[in-house]
């Protein structure tokens, strides 16, 4: 679902902005 | 073939979709949904966060937006 899919972008952003 | 696997998730797939163009992290998420890769939700998050740390692409603001592209 969109949802899900927006879950997944923010989890991944959360991830990589520890990094970036 | 199941077609559960038909897309893998590896850096060489994530580089060639960057080298390509521009992507947002939905994008690249969407390249590599689940039910084609037959990962799960977290590991497809966890994958792809070290792949881009890996590629450590260059990045840019298009509407708004943050998208990661690499040049060859």
């Amino acid at each position: 679902s969109s949802s899900e899919a927006d879950e997944m972008a923010a989890a991944l952003e959360a991830e990589l902005n520890d990094f970036m | 073939t199941p077609s559960s696997s038909d897309v893998q998730l590896t850096e060489e797939a994530v580089r060639r979709y960057l080298i390509r163009k521009p992507m947002t992290t939905k994008d690249l998420l969407k390249k590599f949904q689940t039910k084609r890769t037959g990962l799960s939700s977290e590991q497809t998050v966890n994958v792809l966060a070290q792949i881009l740390k890996r590629l450590n692409p260059e990045r840019k603001m298009v509407n708004d937006k943050m998208h990661f592209y690499l040049t060859e």
